[in-house]
Protein backbone atom coordinates (compact mmCIF):
# COMPACT_ATOMS: atom_id res chain seq x y z
CA UNK A 1 0.00 0.00 0.00
CA UNK A 2 3.35 2.50 0.32
CA UNK A 3 3.21 2.26 -3.51
CA UNK A 4 -0.13 3.70 -3.77
CA UNK A 5 0.79 7.18 -2.76
CA UNK A 6 -1.31 9.14 -5.05
CA UNK A 7 -4.76 7.64 -4.60
CA UNK A 8 -3.64 7.93 -0.41
CA UNK A 9 -2.73 11.56 -0.93
CA UNK A 10 -6.32 12.04 -2.98
CA UNK A 11 -8.12 10.74 -0.24
CA UNK A 12 -6.64 12.47 2.55
CA UNK A 13 -7.41 15.78 0.47
CA UNK A 14 -10.38 17.53 1.62
CA UNK A 15 -13.44 17.98 -0.38
CA UNK B 1 -30.20 12.67 -3.15
CA UNK B 2 -27.13 12.70 -2.18
CA UNK B 3 -25.69 10.10 -4.58
CA UNK B 4 -27.16 12.37 -7.31
CA UNK B 5 -25.07 15.40 -5.98
CA UNK B 6 -22.06 14.01 -5.93
CA UNK B 7 -22.58 12.96 -9.38
CA UNK B 8 -18.73 14.21 -10.68
CA UNK B 9 -18.93 17.08 -13.78
CA UNK B 10 -18.61 15.93 -17.56
CA UNK B 11 -14.93 15.49 -19.09
CA UNK B 12 -14.37 16.58 -22.02
CA UNK B 13 -11.46 13.93 -24.02
CA UNK B 14 -9.88 16.23 -26.04
CA UNK B 15 -7.56 14.58 -28.39
CA UNK B 16 -3.99 16.30 -29.55
CA UNK B 17 -5.10 17.68 -32.62
CA UNK B 18 -1.02 17.56 -33.29
CA UNK B 19 -0.94 13.87 -33.42
CA UNK B 20 -1.87 11.94 -36.64
CA UNK B 21 -4.92 9.50 -36.38
CA UNK B 22 -3.66 6.35 -35.04
CA UNK B 23 -4.44 3.26 -32.45
CA UNK B 24 -1.78 4.96 -30.22
CA UNK B 25 -3.57 8.16 -30.18
CA UNK B 26 -6.84 6.72 -29.40
CA UNK B 27 -5.36 4.97 -26.23
CA UNK B 28 -3.41 8.12 -24.83
CA UNK B 29 -6.95 9.92 -25.65
CA UNK B 30 -8.63 6.93 -23.59
CA UNK B 31 -5.82 7.00 -21.19
CA UNK B 32 -5.36 10.80 -20.12
CA UNK B 33 -9.22 10.90 -19.85
CA UNK B 34 -9.25 7.87 -17.77
CA UNK B 35 -6.80 9.45 -15.29
CA UNK B 36 -8.38 12.91 -15.02
CA UNK B 37 -12.35 10.76 -14.65
CA UNK B 38 -10.08 8.53 -11.75
CA UNK B 39 -9.28 12.02 -9.94
CA UNK B 40 -13.51 13.02 -10.05
CA UNK B 41 -13.86 9.70 -9.13
CA UNK B 42 -11.95 9.62 -5.90
CA UNK B 43 -13.24 12.92 -4.74
CA UNK B 44 -17.23 11.19 -5.69
CA UNK B 45 -16.51 8.27 -3.10
CA UNK B 46 -15.46 10.66 -0.19
CA UNK B 47 -19.09 11.83 -0.96
CA UNK B 48 -20.81 8.58 -0.72
CA UNK B 49 -22.46 8.78 2.94
CA UNK B 50 -20.49 6.14 5.03
CA UNK B 51 -17.55 6.04 2.57
CA UNK B 52 -15.38 8.46 4.53
CA UNK B 53 -16.01 7.05 8.02
CA UNK B 54 -14.36 3.64 6.75
CA UNK B 55 -10.11 3.63 7.18
CA UNK B 56 -8.11 5.24 5.20
CA UNK B 57 -6.78 1.69 4.26
CA UNK B 58 -10.24 0.40 3.85
CA UNK B 59 -11.00 3.33 1.28
CA UNK B 60 -8.20 2.46 -0.56
CA UNK B 61 -8.89 -0.97 -0.69
CA UNK B 62 -12.64 -1.01 -1.89
CA UNK B 63 -11.36 2.15 -4.45
CA UNK B 64 -8.41 -0.03 -5.87
CA UNK B 65 -10.47 -3.27 -6.79
CA UNK B 66 -13.71 -0.95 -7.92
CA UNK B 67 -11.65 2.27 -10.06
CA UNK B 68 -12.46 0.02 -13.32
CA UNK B 69 -15.80 -1.02 -12.68
CA UNK B 70 -16.96 2.34 -11.97
CA UNK B 71 -14.74 4.07 -15.02
CA UNK B 72 -16.66 1.67 -17.09
CA UNK B 73 -20.44 2.24 -15.84
CA UNK B 74 -19.98 5.96 -16.07
CA UNK B 75 -19.26 4.89 -20.19
CA UNK B 76 -21.76 2.43 -19.78
CA UNK B 77 -24.81 4.73 -18.93
CA UNK B 78 -23.39 7.75 -20.91
CA UNK B 79 -23.59 5.49 -24.01
CA UNK B 80 -27.43 4.60 -23.08
CA UNK B 81 -28.92 6.97 -25.79
CA UNK B 82 -26.04 6.10 -28.34
CA UNK B 83 -26.31 3.46 -30.92
CA UNK B 84 -23.59 0.67 -30.98
CA UNK B 85 -21.45 3.59 -30.06
CA UNK B 86 -19.28 4.55 -26.69
CA UNK B 87 -19.81 7.22 -25.82
CA UNK B 88 -16.04 7.82 -23.38
CA UNK B 89 -16.53 11.60 -23.98
CA UNK B 90 -19.02 14.09 -25.66
CA UNK B 91 -16.00 14.76 -27.75
CA UNK B 92 -15.28 10.98 -27.97
CA UNK B 93 -17.31 8.61 -29.24
CA UNK B 94 -16.48 5.07 -30.71
CA UNK B 95 -17.49 3.03 -33.06
CA UNK B 96 -17.02 -1.23 -33.59
CA UNK B 97 -14.66 0.08 -36.44
CA UNK B 98 -13.01 3.10 -34.56
CA UNK B 99 -12.18 0.41 -31.70
CA UNK B 100 -11.11 -2.24 -34.14
CA UNK B 101 -8.35 0.37 -35.17
CA UNK B 102 -7.39 1.04 -31.35
CA UNK B 103 -6.89 -2.65 -30.66
CA UNK B 104 -10.38 -2.32 -27.91
CA UNK B 105 -12.79 -3.83 -30.43
CA UNK B 106 -12.92 -7.02 -27.47
CA UNK B 107 -13.81 -4.47 -25.11
CA UNK B 108 -15.82 -2.36 -27.34
CA UNK B 109 -18.28 -5.48 -27.47
CA UNK B 110 -18.14 -6.61 -24.12
CA UNK B 111 -19.30 -2.51 -23.20
CA UNK B 112 -21.72 -2.58 -25.42
CA UNK B 113 -23.51 -6.06 -24.01
CA UNK B 114 -23.82 -4.10 -20.49
CA UNK B 115 -25.24 -0.90 -21.77
CA UNK B 116 -27.98 -3.05 -23.91
CA UNK B 117 -28.73 -5.03 -20.46
CA UNK B 118 -29.25 -1.69 -18.76
CA UNK B 119 -31.36 -0.33 -22.69
CA UNK B 120 -33.63 -2.88 -21.88
CA UNK B 121 -34.21 -1.96 -18.33
CA UNK B 122 -34.49 1.75 -19.24
CA UNK B 123 -31.52 2.40 -16.42
CA UNK B 124 -32.83 5.97 -14.61
CA UNK B 125 -30.07 8.18 -13.52
CA UNK B 126 -30.42 7.83 -9.80
CA UNK B 127 -30.58 4.05 -10.00
CA UNK B 128 -27.16 4.43 -11.83
CA UNK B 129 -25.19 6.53 -9.12
CA UNK B 130 -26.88 3.91 -6.63
CA UNK B 131 -25.64 1.07 -8.76
CA UNK B 132 -21.87 2.71 -8.92
CA UNK B 133 -21.54 3.08 -5.27
CA UNK B 134 -22.69 -0.62 -4.50
CA UNK B 135 -20.29 -1.48 -7.26
CA UNK B 136 -17.62 0.69 -5.32
CA UNK B 137 -18.96 -0.73 -1.51
CA UNK B 138 -19.07 -4.42 -3.01
CA UNK B 139 -16.02 -4.78 -4.64
CA UNK B 140 -14.59 -7.87 -3.18
CA UNK B 141 -11.10 -6.79 -2.06
CA UNK B 142 -9.22 -9.14 -0.04
CA UNK B 143 -7.41 -6.47 2.12
CA UNK B 144 -10.74 -5.00 3.87
CA UNK B 145 -9.85 -4.74 7.45
CA UNK B 146 -13.31 -4.07 8.95
CA UNK B 147 -15.34 -6.15 6.99
CA UNK B 148 -18.30 -4.86 9.63
CA UNK B 149 -18.07 -1.32 8.68
CA UNK B 150 -18.06 -2.27 5.15
CA UNK B 151 -20.89 -4.41 5.43
CA UNK B 152 -22.38 -1.59 7.02
CA UNK B 153 -21.72 0.55 3.75
CA UNK B 154 -23.34 -2.02 1.14
CA UNK B 155 -26.35 -2.61 3.45
CA UNK B 156 -27.20 0.90 2.90
CA UNK B 157 -26.55 1.71 -0.05
CA UNK B 158 -29.00 -1.47 -0.68
CA UNK B 159 -31.77 -0.45 1.51
CA UNK B 160 -31.54 3.08 -0.63
CA UNK B 161 -31.73 1.07 -3.66
CA UNK B 162 -34.94 -1.18 -2.21
CA UNK B 163 -36.44 2.17 -1.29
CA UNK B 164 -36.00 3.97 -4.54
CA UNK B 165 -37.60 0.85 -6.37
CA UNK B 166 -40.42 0.44 -3.87
CA UNK B 167 -41.38 3.98 -4.55
CA UNK B 168 -40.71 4.42 -7.98
CA UNK B 169 -40.92 0.94 -9.84
CA UNK B 170 -44.01 -0.55 -7.80
CA UNK B 171 -45.10 -2.27 -10.78
CA UNK B 172 -41.85 -4.75 -10.88
CA UNK B 173 -40.61 -5.98 -7.28
CA UNK B 174 -37.90 -7.86 -8.82
CA UNK B 175 -36.31 -4.65 -10.47
CA UNK B 176 -33.30 -4.19 -7.56
CA UNK B 177 -32.84 -7.45 -7.93
CA UNK B 178 -32.24 -7.56 -11.89
CA UNK B 179 -29.95 -4.21 -11.05
CA UNK B 180 -27.86 -6.19 -8.94
CA UNK B 181 -28.02 -9.22 -11.64
CA UNK B 182 -25.98 -7.10 -14.12
CA UNK B 183 -22.70 -6.61 -11.47
CA UNK B 184 -21.15 -10.00 -12.41
CA UNK B 185 -21.14 -8.74 -16.41
CA UNK B 186 -19.77 -5.35 -14.93
CA UNK B 187 -16.84 -7.06 -12.70
CA UNK B 188 -16.51 -9.22 -16.01
CA UNK B 189 -16.33 -6.46 -18.49
CA UNK B 190 -14.01 -4.21 -15.98
CA UNK B 191 -11.46 -7.39 -15.32
CA UNK B 192 -11.04 -7.43 -19.38
CA UNK B 193 -10.57 -3.69 -19.43
CA UNK B 194 -7.81 -4.30 -16.54
CA UNK B 195 -6.20 -7.09 -18.56
CA UNK B 196 -5.87 -5.57 -21.83
CA UNK B 197 -4.30 -1.98 -20.46
CA UNK B 198 -2.32 -3.93 -17.96
CA UNK B 199 -0.94 -5.41 -21.36
CA UNK B 200 -0.96 -2.19 -23.27
CA UNK B 201 1.45 -0.76 -20.30
CA UNK B 202 3.75 -3.96 -20.81
CA UNK B 203 3.89 -2.79 -24.31
CA UNK B 204 5.21 1.05 -23.45
CA UNK B 205 3.95 2.51 -26.06
CA UNK B 206 1.13 4.54 -25.02
CA UNK B 207 2.19 7.29 -22.45
CA UNK B 208 0.19 6.96 -19.41
CA UNK B 209 -0.19 9.37 -15.89
CA UNK B 210 0.20 7.85 -12.95
CA UNK B 211 -2.50 7.55 -11.17
CA UNK B 212 -3.46 5.30 -13.98
CA UNK B 213 -0.86 3.46 -13.97
CA UNK B 214 -1.02 3.34 -9.65
CA UNK B 215 -4.40 2.02 -9.96
CA UNK B 216 -3.49 -0.47 -13.04
CA UNK B 217 -0.35 -1.59 -11.04
CA UNK B 218 -2.88 -2.26 -7.86
CA UNK B 219 -4.92 -5.02 -10.22
CA UNK B 220 -1.79 -7.16 -10.97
Amino acid sequence: KEKHKILHRLLQNSS
Amino acid sequence: TLLLGAEPEKVCAMPDPALPDSDIKALTTLCDLADRELVLNISWAKHIPGFSSLSLSDQMSLLQSAWMEILVLRVAFRSLPCDDRLLFADDYIMDAEQAKCAGLLELHTAILQLVRRYRCMSLEREEFVTLKAIALANSDSMHIEDVEAVQGLQDALHEALLDYECVHHSEDPRRAGKLIMTLPLLRQTSAKAVRHFCSIKQDGRVPMHKLFLELLEANI
